[in-house]
């Protein structure tokens, strides 16, 4: 899955992807002090052996401690519980549920979002392909709206750029791809050779997306991330 | 086959030769149109009478009859139940009429049509009635009754389902199903359409292999149920909608359930019996978030506990105690016995003893009429009526004949519950506990199905208090703007966890050319089966009023059931049949639950195609 981390403070983008194998589960962003986190599970393509396989997202889950909530979505149905206490939903529905600390809208077929507590919200969009492509398969995509309303506690592969994040970019050079130029990057008191380049925002339109340009960072985000990218892998999505 | 002189084949019985007796269904969206065609001719030298009778759904309407007698056909007419009654007491003062349908066992009426027929003439009737199949514990059920009197050349019954949302199971079985017969048993889905097919051969009819007699005798059942990837599904044609709502998945609602029983010496024996057995086998089933009370009436009131026990398994292992132990004694005190009930739910939610989200809801049992402490049915109906002000439901379930149950009906209706008869009989326990597993798991409850108001008129009953799982709701309606293009359809309720609003968009167009590429459907069966629930619900909404609003739901009722030719309750179908020269009336009534009259056996025996001595006559009990 490929990661968007948009710096406003700098009008401009990073980007990142994490490449690990299928069923690998990845924590996204934990809370401490509100109780949410979310985790998701990679999938890979439908054909296994292929060279430079591509992996998305196929499950996730979120996770509220303190309302005792959990829910999990995959690209079939979104399950939801409270304690012991389990709704199942499928992407075949249009729905609203109303429940004390948590709001959950399913768009047909489109996405849902999820808004939490205090106006915590997510977005998750769910990539349709067409189901006799070879290659690939149904995944999804997760998106953080409100990310200031998380405390400053919040960490996770995502979770951990809802703070402010300052960079620099310097000595822009002609890259092995004429189109996308590499340049040096300074974060995090790393120095890091990072191309610029393009990755898609499904938000507004699923299908096809809108291309936003970011500094594209190498070898699964090492020296942006905190850490190295294994560091957030967990055993379960809950 | 053993060497028998006969003189007439074995189909010939009586000097009639049945030629062929075909039933068609045809399903649409639940929507059942079925048609029965007997032929048949008099072998004999003389006059004979031939019989139809046919035993369909008490939930079915009739829509048309006709007999054609060599060549000539003699349809029935459907018409205002006062306007066939001149006619029909004018015929019955002359001793001309029959009345055709009758009440026959739990589910079915009887349709009976018999005519002389001339030495060689032949004979056809044709039946069709149509019915909305309902939903129950997962399930439509098409009931068939098949009971020919004699073998038949060709017997077979074509069912032919189309379900938009495309079928996910399709069973047909027989009481009488042996597994020669099992070989002329199709059945058969894929995607949106099912087929069931059965056409067993003279001999596979025969009941041994050398006998005249038919082994086809019993029920003969179609179930299917639907793809439920969406929880609704709204189809559209000619103008019309039916807007279908099952969800599935949803924790079931905990509920609060106070047990009214009657324990008056009549129930004394079996009925009581049967009682406690069916109250042990629900307590077997009861779930541990749920509340529950006992409250026994005859002469007095008494009460397993003060107030709702939760159905820990400790108070559900006393509850069984308790209900082992109950004993028939004195009279019957409806109206005490349901006043304890329902103040101890109120009490309850009022205490916050039971769960906020939580539905209550009594379950009365009675086999008697309230004879002690207030006995005036129309007080107790306003003391209940008061004293519950809608907030839960009341379910009457009145045990075997002896009773009013027309008072037990009126006030369940009024109550936003339902009444059901209680056949005495060996399965009367499993009676009790079927219909507690119909309401044992509620979904959703207060739901509301809400519609743009501009776009929609004519809708069918939109708010239910409970949606149970199994079930389904469905509303129908009438698009007021042709050139709709689309609209959207909400539905709201209060689940187990959480409050659910389900919402539909419907594409008009797509939807209505969806459906009319499809062969397989009638095309005005929306329109049909909206005219039926609107019927359906009228009537029972009939039961509750009085005075100008009875009038004005009646007139309603009527006139739909005229313009679509339905025979229900205000209307009768009149058939008119030549007897020796002289054209004969004879009226198709439909029965009434409320007035169950005794099954008659003169009335199933008289038509075995032997001329009665003089001319049966029989008026129905409605």
């Amino acid at each position: 899955p490929h990661f968007i981390i948009r710096v406003p403070e700098k009008e401009d983008a990073l980007c990142f992807n994490i490449n690990e194998e299928p069923g690998v589960v990845l924590n996204l962003i934990r809370d401490p002090s509100t109780g949410i986190s979310i985790s998701g599970q990679i999938i890979g393509e439908k054909k296994v052996n292929v060279k430079n396989q591509k992996t998305y997202f196929g499950r996730l889950g979120i996770v509220n401690t303190r309302a005792d909530l959990k829910i999990e979505v995959t690209t079939q149905k979104i399950t939801l519980w409270k304690g012991l206490d389990q709704t199942n939903f499928t992407w075949m529905n249009t729905v609203m549920v109303k429940q004390e600390g948590l709001s959950l809208q399913i768009n047909r077929k489109k996405n849902i979002v999820v808004s939490i507590g205090d106006g915590v919200s997510f977005v998750i969009i769910l990539h349709q392909v067409w189901k006799n492509l070879p290659y690939h398969h149904d995944f999804l995509g997760l998106y953080t709206v409100d990310s200031h309303r998380m405390s400053v506690q919040t960490h996770g592969l995502l979770g951990q750029f809802f703070h402010p994040i300052d960079f620099e970019v310097f000595d822009v050079r002609p890259g092995s791809d004429p189109s996308k130029p590499d340049a040096t990057m300074m974060v995090k008191n790393h120095k890091l050779t990072v191309t610029r380049g393009w990755q898609k925002d499904y938000r507004k339109d699923p299908r096809h997306g809108s291309e936003v340009p970011c500094w594209f960072i190498h070898n699964n985000g090492a020296g942006l991330i905190d850490g190295s990218h294994t560091d957030y892998i967990v055993s379960d999505i809950f | 086959r053993s060497f028998r002189k006969r003189s007439l084949p074995d189909t010939v019985l009586n000097g009639i030769e049945v030629y062929s007796t075909k039933i068609s269904c045809k399903v649409t969206s639940r929507f059942a149109h079925n048609v029965v065609v007997t032929r048949a001719v008099n072998r004999a030298d003389t006059a004979k009478e031939i019989s139809f009778d046919v035993e369909l759904p008490k939930t079915a309407f009739i829509t048309s009859f006709t007999m054609t007698i060599d060549g000539v056909t003699y349809p029935g007419n459907i018409k205002e139940k006062e306007v066939a009654k001149k006619q029909y007491d004018k015929a019955v003062s002359q001793g001309k009429t029959a009345g055709l349908v009758k009440a026959s066992g739990r589910k079915l009426e009887k349709f009976t049509v018999s005519v002389n027929v001339a030495a060689g003439s032949k004979v056809t009737f044709e039946l069709i009635y149509e019915e909305l199949l309902k939903r129950h514990l997962g399930k439509y059920e098409m009931f068939l009754k098949i009971q020919p009197k004699q073998l038949i050349n060709h017997f077979e019954i074509e069912a032919d389902i189309f379900e938009p949302q495309g079928i996910s199971s399709l069973d047909a079985e027989a009481t009488f199903m042996t597994n020669d017969l099992l070989g002329v048993l199709t059945k058969s889905f894929s995607g949106k359409k099912g087929h069931v097919s059965f056409k067993p051969t003279l001999d596979q009819q025969r009941s041994c292999s050398n006998c005249t007699t038919s082994l086809l005798n019993g029920d003969f059942t179609i179930t299917y149920d639907v793809n439920r990837e969406s929880p609704a599904n709204v189809q559209i044609v000619n103008g019309y909608f039916v807007h279908f709502f099952a969800p599935k998945d949803l924790p079931v609602v905990p509920k609060n359930v106070v047990f009214v029983i009657d324990v008056s010496g009549s129930m004394y024996g079996r009925k009581l019996v049967q009682t406690k057995e069916a109250l042990l086998k629900i307590l077997e089933d009861m779930k541990e978030e749920d509340y529950l009370n006992f409250i026994l009436f005859s002469s007095d009131v008494t009460v397993w506990k003060d107030t709702l026990i939760k159905a820990t398994p400790e108070n559900l292992k006393e509850a069984k105690d308790f209900v082992k132990n109950i004993q028939d004694q004195g009279m019957t005190n409806i109206n005490d016995g349901l006043m304890r009930g329902i103040k101890m739910l109120n009490e309850a939610r009022e205490a916050n003893v039971i769960p906020k989200r939580s539905t209550s809801l009594i379950i009365m049992l009675t086999d008697g009429e309230a004879n002690v402490g207030e006995s005036r049915v129309e007080k107790i109906q306003e003391n209940v009526r008061n004293a519950i002000e809608g907030k839960f439901p009341l379910y009457n379930l009145g045990f075997g004949y002896n009773l009013n149950y027309d008072f037990l009906e009126k006030m369940a209706l009024e109550n936003h519950g339902l009444a059901r008869r209680i056949y005495e009989d060996s399965d009367a326990d499993l009676q009790m506990q079927g219909f507690y597993d119909e309401v044992a798991n509620p979904l959703l409850v207060d739901v509301e199905v809400q519609y743009p108001e501009n776009a929609i008129a004519d809708i069918t009953q939109n708010n239910y208090q409970h949606f149970y799982d199994g079930s389904e709701i469905v509303v129908a309606g009438r698009l007021v703007d042709q050139d709709l293009n689309s609209f959207t359809a909400d539905v709201k309720g209060q689940g187990a966890l959480n409050d659910l609003t389900f919402t539909e968009e419907v594409d008009v167009k797509e939807t209505e050319k969806a459906l009319k590429e499809q062969k397989y459907i009638f095309g005005d069966f929306i329109e049909r089966l909206w005219a039926y629930l609107t019927i359906q619900q009228l009537l029972e909404k009939r039961k509750n009023v009085q005075g100008e609003e009875k009038e004005n739901l009646t007139a309603q009722a009527l006139e739909l059931s005229l313009k679509y030719h339905f025979v229900t309750p205000l209307t009768s179908m009149v058939v008119t049949k030549p007897e020796d020269n002289i054209e004969q009336e004879a009226v198709a009534d439909k029965p009434l639950e409320g007035k169950p009259e005794p099954i008659t056996s003169s009335y199933a025996t008289q038509y075995h195609h032997q001329p009665p001595a003089k001319p049966y006559y029989y008026v129905d009990g409605d």
